[in-house]
């Protein structure tokens, strides 16, 4: 499954 | 990470601290808003709920950080429901928390970057965010009147994403780096605050209290 775009913010 | 990230995270573990500090020195968290404590927990629980899924060792300072809002928010919360109940003004506290939850989360279904669990949990949260912060002016609306370091800990929370937007103005410009929920939750978010700052800018930093026409 596509992991959720990495969000690199709090 | 920018200056304007630095200090809208520095701005955000600032406002949670006074919180704490402020409940737990005068042993008391009236004029503090229960419910948009339990918001801000909810907001921090399904944002980062990565922690949860697949834990990684503790290698930066992010999940650090991520870490500290969970568990002060949580903790907070416990101060407020268990150890402070007693001072816990629920009265005034009477904002209905559903009508910022649902709203929040059927808007995360209609409006996402993609359809599944995660990003949906996420674009909830920051939805959830934007609102949260509205039952405690409620509250101060309510009772007319709000303490020092209350107006200090508003100030702070206000702040943190009002720097983000400059983060992300930077971040457009620099790295054309454009998140639209984010920053479309945010700009709501620091607008909430406006009147708020008004009155911290004119009142608070003269020494006053911010006393509102009850």
């Amino acid at each position: 499954s596509s992991v959720a775009q990495n969000k690199d913010e709090l | 990470m920018n200056i304007f990230r630095l200090f809208g995270d520095l701005s955000h573990l600032a406002a949670i601290a006074i919180l704490l500090l402020k409940i737990w020195k005068t042993r008391s968290c009236a004029g503090v808003s229960g419910k948009t404590q339990l918001l801000f927990a909810v907001c921090f629980i399904t944002r980062y709920i990565d922690l949860f899924l697949h834990f990684v060792s503790l290698y930066n300072t992010e999940k650090v950080m991520k870490l500290i809002y969970i568990s002060a928010s949580v903790f907070t919360c416990y101060l407020i429901f268990f150890k402070f109940k007693a001072t816990y003004d629920g009265n005034h506290d009477s904002m209905r928390a559903e009508f910022l939850i649902v709203p929040a989360a059927g808007l995360a279904c209609l409006i996402n970057t993609k359809f599944d669990a995660i990003e949906i949990l996420w674009t909830f949260s920051i939805y959830l965010e934007a609102v949260a912060i509205l039952p405690q002016l409620f509250l101060i609306s309510k009772t007319g009147e709000a303490e020092t370091i209350t107006s200090h800990y508003l100030f702070a929370q206000g702040s943190y994403r009002a720097l983000y937007i400059l983060n992300w103005i930077y971040r457009y410009h620099y790295e054309s780096h454009v998140d639209t929920i984010a920053i479309v939750a945010g700009v709501v978010q620091t607008i909430l605050y406006c009147d708020f700052f008004y009155l911290y800018i004119t009142k608070v930093v003269k020494g006053q209290k911010i006393v509102l026409p009850a």
